[in-house]
Formats: structure tokens, C-alpha cells, sequence
């Protein structure tokens, strides 16, 4: 067999339950994962590279408001979204990371342009969405990141008072980590 | 949380990872996603992985890097390490969660101690992708 390519995904892991996740809602992450596993591979199928691949993928993931992830992230204590994200390239153990991001709409491709334009590995918050602005990184308004779900998911655990992984959340039955 | 990991036609391997952390989390909470080592890593020789799940026990594991280790100085193939780090690290420790791993000749791994994970693959020598959720 010629040079192997591969590629894999995930969305997350936790309390996730087909006795608890109605039919529709099983057939919406289906079409995620397919969406962002098919355009990936052919990323790679095109000899585009494992950077490209990875960075392809999650950028589909982010994107796609029912995982936690950019559009879709779950709400913190202050009712804000606080993203954060890495990438790492194999050949030469050289990384990317940003934490603190609340409006960079896809907080992996700030993980790659901090790998490539800045001599640091991991920038944080007003500073990393700066950076982000320089490298025009695309930046939303905080309405792009909050969907229906993550918000009233928010609203009861925080009348609760509690903080939680997303995937055991209220309504989070099928929720992810 | 998301991630990919993934192998080229180069030979080289990849990973990636992003989140948007706990519901409701306070005081800037940060997770095992963004940290090198934790969350996300890649070394060629070895492998790529992405973690996700309850990120403070990959902090405390450093899970992702350990399983580069296990390969590299242990002599493990992909499978044995990143199913010791899952169910039998995770598991001691309490945590809860799953990874993602690939290794050069593009073996993929996608162990989990949860009752499941959203999960995709795909390789040159299949025809279809493979897409799962649940255990």
C-alpha cells in the first residue's frame, strides 16, 4: 500500500446516551462528524498536509454550534464564552495555543497563526485576541458564539450555582465534554 | 470539546484541539485542551493525540504526552498505551473522558471510560469513514 493517510475526530466525550438521545438529535452530530471527518480526509487526499488536515477538521467542529467549541461553546459564570485551543505539528514538536478567547471565531486557526507568526507557544486573553487582530484571525460578536441551548443550560446551573462538564449539564443528557 | 488528529502523505502527524471549557466555569478556569502535553501532542516518531473530558485529570496525568512516552521510552504500540492511559490511569485517578491517537503507520486509537464519545476516522485503505457515538 502506497504512503497510508488517516485521519480522526472527536467531539467530545462524557454522558452520552442513545437511551437518552432522542433520534434527531443523534442524526445532527452524525452530519457534524461526517461534515468535518469527509473534508478533512480530502484535505489530506489532496496532499494537503496534517496541519491542514487537523486544523480543517476542528475549524468544521467549531463552526458547527452543537459541540463545544467556538459557535456552540458553553456559557461561563459571567453568561460570556471563554474559548481556548492548541495545535501541535509533529515534525518539528512545534505548537500553538490560546486561551481566554471570547471573541475569535475560530480559536484553532489563532492556535496556528501564533505557531507560525509569534516566537511564544501560548498566548492569553486580550493579548492573544490582539495578536489575532493583527493577523486578521476573524473576530464575532459575542451573539455569534451563544446558541439557545448553551444559553438556558447556563441559566439553570447557574441558578444552581454549580459548574460542570457540558456533558453532564442539564439537558445535557447527550451533552459533551 | 473537539479535536482531530491526523497523518499525511509525508509521513507527518498532527494534532488539535479546542474548546469552550466547563458550564458556568469561574475565575478564568483553564483546561487540559490548550496545554501542550495535557491536551494536545505530536511527535512524528510517535504519535498524535487530543484528549477531552474532565480536563483537570489530563492536567494531573499529563495524558496526552504520557502516551507519547509510553511508546517512546516503553517500547508500547499505540493501542496498550493509550488504552493504559484510559482505563487504567483515568480510571485510578477517577477521571472521566477519552483521547484520540494516531501513530505513523496510521494506526488510530480512540479509547474511552465514558458511556461514549462522538468519533470519526478515516483511512486511504477504506471506503467508508467510520462515525460513532455511543460505547
Amino acid at each position: 500500500m502506497s504512503q497510508p493517510i488517516a485521519i480522526a475526530i472527536h467531539g467530545g466525550a462524557g454522558n452520552i446516551r442513545m437511551d437518552k438521545m432522542p433520534a434527531d438529535k443523534q442524526q445532527s452530530y452524525q452530519k457534524g462528524l461526517e461534515n468535518a471527518i469527509k473534508v478533512s480526509y480530502d484535505r489530506l487526499a489532496g496532499n494537503g498536509s496534517a496541519m491542514d488536515a487537523v486544523e480543517t477538521a476542528v475549524t468544521r467542529m467549531e463552526d458547527y454550534p452543537l459541540f463545544n467549541a467556538g459557535r456552540g461553546s458553553v456559557v461561563d459564570h459571567r453568561g460570556k464564552i471563554e474559548m481556548e485551543a492548541a495545535i501541535m505539528d509533529g515534525a518539528n514538536l512545534e505548537a500553538g495555543a490560546a486561551v481566554g478567547l471570547e471573541r475569535t471565531r475560530n480559536p484553532v486557526a489563532l492556535a496556528r497563526a501564533i505557531r507560525h507568526h509569534s516566537q511564544h507557544i501560548m498566548l492569553n486573553g486580550e493579548g492573544a485576541e490582539n495578536f489575532a487582530r493583527e493577523h486578521s484571525i476573524p473576530q464575532e460578536d459575542e451573539q455569534y458564539f451563544i446558541t439557545d441551548h448553551r444559553y438556558d443550560q447556563w441559566v439553570q446551573l447557574d441558578e444552581q450555582g454549580a459548574v460542570s462538564l457540558d456533558h453532564n449539564a442539564p439537558q445535557g443528557g447527550e451533552e459533551i465534554g | 470539546t473537539v479535536g482531530a488528529v491526523a497523518l499525511d502523505g509525508n509521513g507527518h502527524l498532527a494534532a488539535a484541539t479546542s474548546t469552550g471549557g466547563m458550564v458556568n466555569k469561574k475565575y478564568n478556569r483553564i483546561g487540559d485542551t490548550p496545554l501542550i502535553g495535557a491536551g494536545t501532542y505530536a511527535d512524528n516518531r510517535w504519535g498524535a493525540v487530543s484528549t477531552t473530558g474532565h480536563g483537570e485529570y489530563f492536567m494531573r496525568l499529563v495524558a496526552a504526552y504520557s502516551v507519547i512516552s509510553m511508546r517512546e521510552f516503553g517500547g508500547m504500540e499505540l493501542t496498550r498505551a493509550t488504552q493504559l492511559l484510559i482505563h487504567h490511569k483515568l480510571d485510578k485517578l477517577g477521571g472521566q473522558g477519552g483521547l484520540i491517537a494516531i501513530d505513523p503507520s496510521g494506526r488510530i486509537c480512540m479509547p474511552f471510560n465514558a458511556p461514549g464519545m462522538f468519533r470519526a476516522s478515516m483511512r486511504n485503505d477504506a471506503q467508508e469513514p467510520l462515525i460513532a457515538m455511543f460505547d
